[in-house]
């Protein structure tokens, strides 16, 4: 079951947006997917309309007090699509997870306890950092899939990101493979954006996908209502650019 | 001395691009500015051509050793702006910090260490998490600056952040005061972010600053060039716009 960890330190660079319509997409092709929300903003899950609630927490006993990942899973307004909701106590994982034993392979151990997992995929959401939550992510997934504004300013994360993947690699996950970078809110009037992908192809090659996901305001709006950019707008260029991504990620397995 | 910590746990809001400009900007009315880089991307240092060194740590060693924060300062392309640099080993923080006494005011400490300081400002540039370094920037600020993309996703995050204010005004800072509210990326032609706009003056009023920061790609070409907008392309809105925060914030001390 293939399990991706959708990640970039930098902030901004288009990951929420990404596990939200790329896995609503994947369900539009049959597929089941399972969300999960490691970043203690909650973007994910307050997108999926799953606020966090006075007594559970979400993910975080998943993580911290070994909880089921099937006790925390709920539906969500997207068909196809279901979700491990955050928490705001996720702030603290780091500290919280710091002394104990398998602090890196948490998330990947609460996968592996599924007796019949019954999805397709498994998108991880990560929050802008390089701490506890985004090793679990990467210990977990078989691919890595790196989002990346193209900006001159997102360049330095994806290099600092290289470093991190080849260490969870050594350390926790031998076999963590790169889906490939995704490059979001590609604006194709300006010659900066040119500039910067075409610098990413020459460091990165072929691990840039040929998809880009283009500017299109229609995917900052489609929050609001609690849809996927295929409930709410199915014919603007967000929706077709998430749904070749699919396409073609779904190749690849 | 006023220090304004720039702070939004969103990612991608524009605290780096703010810090940078906002900075020279005051430098050019004549200001002495200092940077402080507590994000552990180091996105203002390498902004400003100051990377990491593999002896010395930059604010690392002021936040966790106890070093004298002018110990770390270094001079940067930019006229009037000085730098206390990232290290990437700020990623560690939270657990490094864990269990020390005084963690939430070590930069408060540091700053108030400095027997003749010499800048008229101090801005923190924070990275997108409420951990210990943005912790730490609010404990030591006068006020507090949110920067907010005007898009749906970024308005959660206004909320969170309102409670971690209130937290440190209570426990670490009484007089921790609100800068404003600055939107950036501002896209005037889409219908999405005046509706956005019209929300957090809703719902914050005036605590919105009246200038806003419009989407300008030269803001996102500049950091190539380790030059301000200002030395990059003086006649742009870019420019105009962080000339005239200048001014605004610059008479409210
Ligand atoms: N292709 C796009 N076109 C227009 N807006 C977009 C696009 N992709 C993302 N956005 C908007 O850009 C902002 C950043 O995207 P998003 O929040 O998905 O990034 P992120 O990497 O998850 O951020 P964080 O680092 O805070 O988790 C959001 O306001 C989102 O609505
Ligand atoms: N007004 C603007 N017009 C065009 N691009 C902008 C503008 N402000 C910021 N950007 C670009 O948007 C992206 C996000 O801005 P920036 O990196 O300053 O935000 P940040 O809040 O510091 O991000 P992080 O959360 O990663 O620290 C960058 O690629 C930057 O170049
Ligand atoms: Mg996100
Ligand atoms: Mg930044």
């Amino acid at each position: 079951m293939p399990t991706i960890a959708v990640v970039n330190q930098k902030g901004g660079s288009g990951k929420t947006t990404t596990v939200i319509n790329l896995g609503a997409a994947l369900a539009l092709e049959g597929a089941k997917v399972l969300v999960v929300d490691l970043d203690p903003q909650g973007s994910a899950s307050s997108w999926l309309g799953c606020e966090e609630t006075e007594s559970d927490r979400g993910i975080w006993d998943v993580l911290v007090n070994q909880k089921s990942l099937r006790s925390v899973v709920e539906p969500t307004p997207v068909k196809g699509v279901e979700l491990a909701r955050f928490s705001s106590f996720l702030v603290g994982l780091d500290v919280a997870l710091a002394s104990q034993p398998g602090k890196g392979t948490r998330l990947r151990d609460a996968i592996s306890d599924l007796t019949d997992p019954g999805w397709d995929y498994i998108l991880v959401d990560c929050p802008p950092t390089l701490g506890m939550a985004t090793i679990n992510a990467l210990a977990a997934a078989e691919r890595a899939l790196v989002t990346v504004e193209a900006h001159v300013l997102a360049l330095r994360g994806v290099a600092q990101l290289w470093q991190t993947l080849e260490t969870v690699r050594e350390r926790l996950n031998p076999s963590l493979g790169i889906a490939g970078i995704l490059i979001c809110r590609f604006d194709a009037r300006t010659r900066h954006a040119k500039e910067i992908r075409a610098s990413l192809v020459e460091r990165f090659g072929n691990l840039v996908l040929p998809t880009v996901i283009r500017e299109n305001v229609r995917l900052a709006e489609c929050p609001s209502f609690h849809q996927s950019i295929h409930q709410y707008a199915p014919r603007c260029t967000g929706s077709e650019d998430y749904r070749k991504l699919a396409e073609q990620l779904a190749q690849k397995d």
